[in-house]
């Protein structure tokens, strides 16, 4: 494993894209990982649609039938995935623009430009989670954002911090040690892409500590999923 | 050195208290105008205007209590600064059913090699 390593740098990652106030990153994150694999099969970056699956995508999970994908009010990357995979696949940007509020869905099959080829959930472990990063691109993951409303930048690490998790965002890479601003202590971090804007956090970003020491830190390793895009010429 | 976990983040009761008091209250319309000019926020009325700027005296507490438990961050005010946790919470996250029990029916990964 690279002791450092981040997609950015390598092109896989899309512009910072805000939610705004719509409870809809469950699809910022599936989105993000979809455009790392897309770019990884193809070698093309392609900005792709959340307002498709915010409209269209009411996909239940099968181990909580009452669990549905839906819009504003909330849902489940692994979900948006399967429900990609059964619609076919996921426009663009430009073709079907975010509203930041449910409508009618306007999918339009013949306009797909990223088709899932399949998806699965990384085990809990850090290195397994930085693996995956690094050969499947870009992962979709949980954390709970509690700390979040009042970051501003430098590495997190709190003391104390929930294992719950209420917001969906993308792991883009992570780094060995990053100074943080007060007590200029070394900490290795993950590297998160957030859909709130670049006027917030690190130019849209958010750096969380990782490392045997610290292992799950507000739950950043409980919920990772990876996705394999279809390789189209 | 392993950081001190417990801290004493409450004040002593001696009566400099209600002059901290005035100095957060004169500190936080100080602050508050400068957020709403940064972010071009516009209330209301002079009511609701009020109301947020009591909010947003209550997240610089918890910025203050944010940095003092996650000193190797930065914590402050943000975007987000005239919401209550609960409006955040409600308007800017979205993950349902979190935990790994929703994914259950998800196939794992394989497990990767980590070496060399």
């Amino acid at each position: 494993l690279p002791a450092d390593f981040d997609w950015r740098e390598h092109g896989a990652v899309g512009p910072v894209k805000d939610q705004g106030s719509c409870g809809s990153c469950w699809s910022f994150s599936t989105s993000g990982a979809l455009e790392g694999a897309h770019y990884l099969a193809t070698g093309k970056l392609e900005v792709l649609s959340e307002q498709q699956m915010v409209d269209c995508d009411h996909e239940c999970d099968p181990s909580e039938s009452r669990a549905c994908d839906s819009g504003c009010n909330g849902g489940l990357m692994t979900t948006a995935f399967s429900y990609l995979m059964k619609s076919g696949g996921l426009q663009s940007e430009k073709d079907y623009p975010y509203a930041g509020r449910e409508n009618a869905c306007k999918f339009d099959k013949s306009k797909i430009v990223a088709q899932v080829k399949n998806f699965s959930v990384v085990s809990a472990n850090e290195d397994q989670i930085a693996a995956n990063l690094v050969k499947h691109g870009p992962l979709a993951i949980g954390i709970n954002a509690v700390f979040m409303q009042t970051y501003i930048g430098g590495v997190s690490c709190p003391y104390i911090c929930g294992k719950h998790l209420d917001h969906g965002v993308l792991l883009v890479g992570y780094g060995s040690a990053g100074y943080a601003p007060i007590r200029f202590k070394e900490k290795p971090y993950w590297i998160i892409k957030n859909s709130w804007g670049e006027n917030w956090g690190e130019n849209g970003y958010y750096k969380i500590c990782r490392g045997p020491h610290v292992q799950n830190k507000c739950g950043v390793d409980s919920m990772v999923s990876t996705v394999t895009a279809i390789h189209t010429s | 050195e392993e950081d001190a976990l417990i801290e004493q983040v409450v004040g002593g009761g001696d009566g400099d208290g209600d002059d901290r008091e005035l100095g957060e209250l004169l500190d936080a319309e100080a602050h508050f105008a400068s957020f709403e000019r940064r972010f071009g926020r516009t209330y209301r009325d002079a009511g609701e205007r009020a109301y947020r700027l009591s909010v947003f005296r209550d997240n610089l507490r918890r910025a203050r209590r944010h940095q003092r438990l996650d000193p190797t961050a930065a914590h402050g005010v943000t975007k987000f600064s005239d919401l209550t946790p609960a409006e955040f919470r409600e308007r800017y996250l979205g993950l349902r059913g979190g935990g790994r029990t929703s994914l259950a029916s998800t196939a794992e990964a394989p497990i990767l090699p980590t070496d060399g």
